[in-house]
């Protein structure tokens, strides 16, 4: 599978897709607010620093969303964007209703 | 001059010392605070992703703090910690009066 095919599939296939690196504390406050206010739903979290391919996912990702940093987050197939972006879409309540929508 | 030697000298001679990385938020985020709310007074900040000898410092601080994340910031040759300490400190009141002190 092509860097591309692992990327958007998983952003298809998910409700919730975070690219993060583990000791990233913004990609960890991205994943917690999501494990807290969506404990329901699950996210799928790919670790960029754990992968050989997470230098190549994030240069995909930069031209797929024009950012390269972490936490790089999609819901319902919409791109968020970073850790200010998804607390800023959550406390507007705009967030909610993306999780929720069937 | 050693690891110790320049942690242990950029502690003494800097009322303000940083360590961070230059990639990373938190680090920006201590960095911005002391520079919105400290104009006037000298940080000496210490990039250890920019550096050959960054993991022996961090080992170092590690020694010297218990703490080995980024950012790991002192004032007044006083360990105050990371990133959520410093917001911490400075909205209890007690930074500004360390930094000021003689
Ligand atoms: N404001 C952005 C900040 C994102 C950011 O700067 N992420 C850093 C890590 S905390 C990063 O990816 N740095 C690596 C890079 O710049 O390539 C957000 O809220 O996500
Ligand atoms: N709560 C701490 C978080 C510090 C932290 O986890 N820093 C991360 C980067 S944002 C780090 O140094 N990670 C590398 C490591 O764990 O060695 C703070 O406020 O500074
Ligand atoms: S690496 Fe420090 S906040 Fe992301």
């Amino acid at each position: 599978m092509s860097v591309k095919q692992l990327v958007d599939s998983a952003i298809a296939d998910n409700k919730i897709t975070i690219f993060s690196k583990t000791w990233c504390s913004y990609s960890k406050k991205a994943k917690n607010l999501f494990a807290s206010e969506f404990p329901d739903v699950e996210a799928k979290i790919i670790e960029l620093d754990e992968r050989e391919d997470g230098d190549a996912i994030q240069a995909y990702l930069l031209e797929k969303t024009k950012q390269r940093t972490v936490p790089n987050v999609f819901v319902n197939q919409q791109h968020i964007g970073g850790g200010d972006d998804v607390v800023a879409s959550f406390k507007q309540g705009k967030l909610r209703p993306l999780v929720e929508a069937a």
